[in-house]
């Protein structure tokens, strides 16, 4: 058994656990500083009294991102790699039987800052998201394809700052449509709150299919 | 020999080959869209008629790099890593067998957009620059810190939008200081061209201190 069919074989113990708790769980990956923990942060801003959330801090060290999530008073595991470049099934395995499943109707994982290595190891959850960052350029789908194509939802974020930078809003979506045509693009700013009515929705949806 | 042990003894043999060229070297990384390659470009334009360079362009796959630096008519190769998430010095000693060594000064490594594991690789450049934008937010030297460490050099780039987002200069800077105390900082923008003299000026003083 090489390190991927291991880590395969802990994803699917992951998923059966979530699932018998009826858990909606997402995988939250993207590049350093995307906007992973601003988008986290929005979501329970609005949702937390009517949604139960479960967090995960996947960080190579330090408690930064969970200290930003402690004042919405959900139930927050922080994981640290030690050097990591990514977070791994069994490490997400360890961290859910740390927290209060039965209380819980969905789960974020926000895996460490990369758009490269996350891409490569499933962790269990169900669905996985891609937060972009306009400030990052309009060409990087093609530069980094994988971590797209596994993607079933691309959040374009920082939308806020499309008037100040060089951003290429079709050339984005066409390479987009191009590398992963099934996935779901939302564009919003997490900051501003532009749009972010468009990822409540869906996830509200998401929620009410899986009951 | 483990895989960290043969690769530091392949960057040992490329020092020795860019030392005997008397060849100045720089390994150039960051998050994916920091700017590295806007960096290099601005370098060439105002340089490049007075500096012989030579530019490594390193991607997961692909050659868009490669193709904006092509304008400045400089030698230049394209590594594509199939999917490694970082450059090693094999890489590095097989693309400079391929360059015209004699007829460059100062050589650019580009590596592969990542904040995490191009700091744990040595390919056996001289100096290690880290650039890194300011849209990344004011925390992450804290969160990545080997990237930091491993750097003489940090460009703290997209100066050009302080006015537009919320960027603590001083707590970066501290942050810096203590994670990293000898790391040398410049502040510019690679697209507005504001304070890019001072490095200019810096990699003047570097090559003339070579020769
Ligand atoms: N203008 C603007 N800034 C944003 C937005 N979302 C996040 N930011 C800023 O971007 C920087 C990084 O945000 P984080 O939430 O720390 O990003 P992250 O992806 O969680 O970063 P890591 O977990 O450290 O990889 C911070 O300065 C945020 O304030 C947005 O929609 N608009
Ligand atoms: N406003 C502003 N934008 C910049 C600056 N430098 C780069 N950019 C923009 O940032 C985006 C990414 O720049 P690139 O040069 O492609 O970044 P990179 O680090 O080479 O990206 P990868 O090699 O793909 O990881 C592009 O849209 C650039 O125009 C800057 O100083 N200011
Ligand atoms: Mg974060
Ligand atoms: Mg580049």
């Amino acid at each position: 058994e090489n390190i991927f069919e291991e880590n395969e074989r802990i994803a699917t113990e992951v998923r059966k656990i979530l699932k018998e708790k009826n858990i909606l769980s997402f995988n939250i990956m993207g590049s350093p500083g995307s906007g992973k923990t601003e988008f986290i942060e929005k979501t329970l801003s609005l949702l937390n009294n009517e949604i139960r959330f479960g967090i995960v801090e996947g960080d190579i060290e330090g408690k930064i991102d969970a200290e930003r999530i402690e004042k919405y008073n959900v139930p927050i595991i922080q994981i640290n790699t030690g050097g990591s470049c990514h977070l791994d099934a069994n490490m997400l395995k360890r961290a859910i039987l740390n927290l209060p499943l039965d209380e819980i109707d969905i789960i974020f994982v926000e895996n460490v800052g990369n758009l490269v290595c996350p891409a490569e190891f499933e962790i269990g959850t169900e669905k996985n998201i891609i937060i972009y960052s306009i400030t990052e350029g309009d060409d990087k789908v093609i530069k980094y394809p994988l971590i797209f194509r596994v993607s079933q939802i691309c959040i374009l974020n920082k939308i806020d700052l499309l008037q100040y930078v060089e951003f290429n809003m079709e050339k984005f979506e066409n390479n987009l449509k191009n590398i992963s045509p099934s996935t779901f693009l939302i564009k919003l700013s997490a900051k501003s709150g532009e749009n972010f009515q468009i990822w409540i929705d869906y996830l509200k949806k998401l929620k009410r299919e899986k009951n």
